[in-house]
């Protein structure tokens, strides 16, 4: 379902050049759960926003479903994006004066579903990841592992067939991990979905089915359980 | 250095109250190192932020190397604060359109300390984390764990006798997380600075001498090694 071919990415700040991802080739079959390890600085995130269609390469081919998302215009990028994946940013990404709940909505905000079906599943999609009676906090009034499961809530919201989920544990107790965790694991053998999880915690990397590690923009290595 | 007396901090958010510490007495000594591990949302960062001197308790007394904090004004917490205390944010709080090495500055801008060697300092404190060639950088030019590595070197730029780290290795693979705690471990032993670290990692944990674990706002246990 996930095709990268030679994919590059480079920054340019100031007079310097930096190479964040020094080409990968690598397919993700779809029903696949996989973990990407790597040390801090090693590219993660940046192929996650690529795979994402939150970002483009600097050169190589990207297919998402077969098709070139390099010819997708903005608005179809967007759509494929609502439509198909739900994404857990690592650093959240949450609205600040918003509660719980409407960051959660938020992905269905402007599809066809009637309001209180909305609010229905978005409390549904809190209580799942242990959120009730947080509902109605705002940002500023949830603690750092609240904000983080609000931000995977929202995610799974629309029921995306690929979920990519960068660093979704950080600030989770091992407790609360495992509940996250049982969660995905359910959601891909139970459901299919395809699941691509960052993760620099050896233990949660073992829920995944494979783990490939990154080091300095590429891929050097691949594990499969 | 710090006395906690039977501390508790309430929110109000709508018509709910929600009680996030529930009556904390406990002691820290001068030169500790001290573990505060827990569930999400158990009131470890409401602890943090009170130690910290950036909010006041419900009720309870809190003294800081014998001064009752909640007898200060707001500059005299300020000064405190600037003087003693070096805090890692569990969300990092860096400014957005502001390089790394304009953030890690920051706690000296407003200090007699002469520009030049404020920059020295704060290149320093970079390099020590690991974020050479990193400096200028803006935040969003940053991965997840450069930006925390970003607020632990401001946190340590003004030598602070204490140390408040929230959950500092949170986006950090295990060799870079080794790293910094090898610097928090040399700065207890031999400079005798106090550092409190929330953690969710029992063997980041297992770098404290001393570690607590909190529980729906109460500590419930304590272990020394
Ligand atoms: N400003 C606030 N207003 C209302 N409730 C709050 C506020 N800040 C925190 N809370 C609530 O208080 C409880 C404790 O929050 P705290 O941030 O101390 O937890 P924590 O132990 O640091 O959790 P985590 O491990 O997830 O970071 C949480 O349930 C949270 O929802
Ligand atoms: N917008 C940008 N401009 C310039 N450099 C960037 C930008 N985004 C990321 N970088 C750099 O590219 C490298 C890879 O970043 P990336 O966010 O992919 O790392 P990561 O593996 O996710 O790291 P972490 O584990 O710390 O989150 C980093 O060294 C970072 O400084
Ligand atoms: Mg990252
Ligand atoms: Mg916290």
């Amino acid at each position: 379902v996930i095709q990268l071919d030679n994919i590059t990415k480079t920054y340019i700040v100031g007079e310097t050049e930096v190479r964040a991802l020094r080409g990968v080739t690598y397919a993700i079959k779809e029903g696949e759960f996989l973990a990407i390890l790597g040390a801090s600085g090693s590219g993660k995130s940046t192929m996650m926003n690529i795979i994402g269609c939150l970002d483009k390469p600097t050169s190589g081919r990207y297919l998402l479903d077969g098709d070139d998302i390099s010819k997708f215009d903005k608005n179809r990028l967007a759509r494929t994006r609502n439509k198909k994946i739900g994404f857990v940013f690592q650093t959240f990404n949450l609205l600040a004066r918003t509660t719980a709940l409407e960051n959660t909505e938020l992905p269905l905000l402007y599809s066809n579903v009637p309001g209180k079906e909305r609010t229905q599943r978005a409390l549904a999609s809190l209580a799942a990841v242990g959120l009730k009676g947080r509902e109605h906090h705002k940002t500023n009034q949830l603690s750092g592992g609240e904000q983080q499961r609000v931000a995977i809530a929202r995610a799974l919201l629309n029921n995306p067939s690929l979920i990519l989920a960068d660093e979704p544990t950080g600030n989770l107790d091992s407790k609360t991990s495992e509940e996250i965790m049982a969660i995905f694991t359910n959601l891909n053998k139970e459901k299919g979905i395809t699941i691509v999880m960052v993760t620099h915690e050896h233990d949660i990397g073992a829920y995944a089915n494979k783990r490939i590690i990154m080091k300095d923009g590429q891929i050097i290595k691949e594990e499969t359980n």
